[in-house]
């Protein structure tokens, strides 16, 4: 497996586009974001502002510790958070022209990488799955 | 990069030692797994018996749906409930002696693959981060 195997191509195929990104908006109320991560199914998610850039992530781990601040899990109480008040503004991005190793190096630390066209705006993200995915079909040949 | 460069003696190397691992027993209550869970940060982790081998998986998502499922977040009503309530059975695993090529390949759709020795006792985990840098070092080369 060399890295020129991996041609770029195969970054934009294997990305998962925008459309299917479940996220949210940094202005968004607390109680929404809940409702979207729970019914995507995932643990974090990309946060992004009203030009469509990405900001940062935020997950359930932020949401979880918010509400255990609580006496009572109050929906109304959650409405008067944001996203903004418990995202996390790490998070890994590359352009849509960067190369396969530059995707490999950071999803080490990251579950997912958020991809920019070269205006920042957000293209879609590369999963740890189908990074492993792609390097266990060359290794298979 | 061939699957023959990735030796087995890297697998034991790079598995994450059992005293290292967060984890939790069947029998213990929601809010001791709720404490551990959130005192290693861990998005989910390990479920082990009495003979320390390995049952399945309990992460924050299963607790955070209990929770949302009372009126208020009472923490002694979490003490009635057990991590076998609401644990995910399904957990990779594999035996300390396999492939690099199998711990890939369970980690496309699983965060951490467990490790095991032949006669079922829990040795460790692989994590997909783990994995990952592995691949980056020997394509580096
Ligand atoms: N509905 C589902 N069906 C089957 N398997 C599922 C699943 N939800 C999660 N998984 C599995 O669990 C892994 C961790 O998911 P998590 O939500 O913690 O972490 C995810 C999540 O934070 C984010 N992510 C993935 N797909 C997303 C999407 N469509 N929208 C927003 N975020 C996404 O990227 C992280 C890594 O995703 P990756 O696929 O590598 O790894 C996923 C996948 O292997
Ligand atoms: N304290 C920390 N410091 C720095 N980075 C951190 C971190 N906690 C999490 N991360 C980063 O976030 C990724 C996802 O963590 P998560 O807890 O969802 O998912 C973790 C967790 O479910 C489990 N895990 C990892 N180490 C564990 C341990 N020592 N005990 C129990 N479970 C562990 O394996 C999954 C994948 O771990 P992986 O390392 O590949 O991937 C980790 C790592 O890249």
């Amino acid at each position: 497996l060399k890295n020129s195997q991996i041609t770029d191509n195969e970054i934009s195929e294997l990305m998962i586009s925008q459309e299917k990104v479940a996220h949210v908006q940094s202005n968004n109320p607390l109680d929404h974001a809940l409702l979207v991560l729970i019914k995507s199914g995932y643990t974090s998610i990309p946060v992004l502002d009203k030009e469509y850039k990405v900001q940062g992530q935020v997950g359930k781990a932020q949401i979880l510790d918010s509400i255990l601040g609580m006496e009572r899990i109050e929906m109304e109480r959650l409405h008067e958070y944001f996203v903004s008040d418990v995202m996390t503004a790490k998070v890994p991005r590359m352009k849509q022209d960067e190369t396969f190793g530059k995707a490999l190096m950071l999803s080490i630390n990251h579950p997912f990488v958020c991809i920019e066209d070269n205006d920042g705006a957000f293209l879609g993200i590369m999963t740890r799955r189908s990074i492993l995915a792609l390097i266990h079909r060359h290794l298979e040949k």
